[in-house]
């Protein structure tokens, strides 16, 4: 029997102790506890690997802190576009969406391609019909837009660079990916 | 970018990987995340998740090149999730982190930036998370 372990992240870049309030800090612990806390109480009742990563990162795209679902960052047109992978190592099996814009959770629609198609990767529009097909809720644009990543927008269009989400973040709270 | 890699109790490994992509990018640039063995990968051995830049971690199948270190290079998963982050991504530019775990419920999670959010829990022990590089 092995010993059940489960890993997750929100995301690399400059973040400085210095450069985070404290109270935006025990934000991120708290959703970052919350999740993997609960990603672990599915592997103890005997869930598989896929279910709960899949779980793991539909939590992480619904938590507007991080740049997945909601709260995912700006293109230069203002817009959003989401990109998801899933992979099983039992069958090396994969799902992957790139390029949609409507779907609320881009990682079920990758688990769906996984599923449900022959395939492993869908982009854009294509993408989107699979998704609506296999029933996947799905939502406007402009329901992944959160305030801070706007202001990040208007801050890298103003200085005319393309930010990771990793450096998108703005003094002092320089977010990473 | 968020992402999360599970060794579940029957010893099967998974990964996802899921990104809003850039802040200014343009319409239609797709970078690491959905491609398997760039952001994504798992196999028998190991499952790996990345965060960063992605056009590097492209360039490199930064995923998969953790898989075959230790499959052809016989390196450990701290090895070569080490070697990748601090030595291969930086060499091409790259920054950046990854979550990996292997099929014997070894962790890395390694980045060469600040910090990176992230999490772990093992079976029977108290979760982790962890923000800035010196915890």
């Amino acid at each position: 029997m092995a010993r059940a372990t489960i890993a997750i992240h929100g995301g690399a870049g400059a973040i400085a102790r210095a450069s985070m309030d404290a109270d935006k800090e025990l934000l991120y612990r708290q959703a970052l506890l919350q999740i993997v806390a609960s990603a672990q109480a599915l592997l103890a009742a005997g869930s598989s690997a896929l279910d709960v990563v899949t779980e793991a990162v539909r939590q992480l795209e619904a938590c507007p802190l991080f740049n997945a679902g909601v709260g995912a960052v700006f293109t230069h047109e203002g817009t959003h576009e989401l990109d998801a992978s899933v992979m099983d190592g039992r069958t090396r099996e994969a799902g992957a969406v790139a390029g949609v814009r409507r779907v609320r959770h881009p990682v079920l629609a990758a688990r769906s391609v996984l599923e449900n198609s022959p395939h492993v990767l869908f982009i854009g529009q294509g993408a989107e019909s699979f998704a609506e097909k296999q029933g996947l809720e799905m939502v406007s644009n402009d329901f992944f837009s959160t305030p801070e990543r706007r202001t990040q927008l208007e801050h890298a269009l103003n200085t005319q660079q393309t930010l990771l989400d990793h450096d998108g973040g703005l003094p002092p709270d320089r977010k990473f990916g | 970018t968020v992402g999360a890699v599970a060794l579940d109790s029957a010893g099967n490994l998974a990964a996802a990987t899921s990104t809003g992509g850039m802040t200014n990018k343009q319409v239609g640039r797709v970078g690491d995340s959905p491609l398997p063995g760039a952001g994504c990968y798992a196999s028998e051995r190991v499952a790996i998740s990345c965060t960063g830049t992605g056009e590097v971690f492209m360039r490199t199948l930064a995923a998969y090149d953790i898989a075959a270190m230790m499959e052809y290079g016989g390196l450990s998963l701290q090895q070569a999730s080490d070697k990748l982050i601090h030595e291969k991504i930086p060499a091409l530019g790259g920054s950046g982190g990854l979550i990996a775990i292997d099929t014997d419920g070894n962790l890395a999670l390694p980045f060469n930036s600040e910090g990176m959010y992230r999490g772990y829990a093992v079976a029977g022990e108290l979760p982790v998370v962890a923000i800035y590089r010196e915890e």
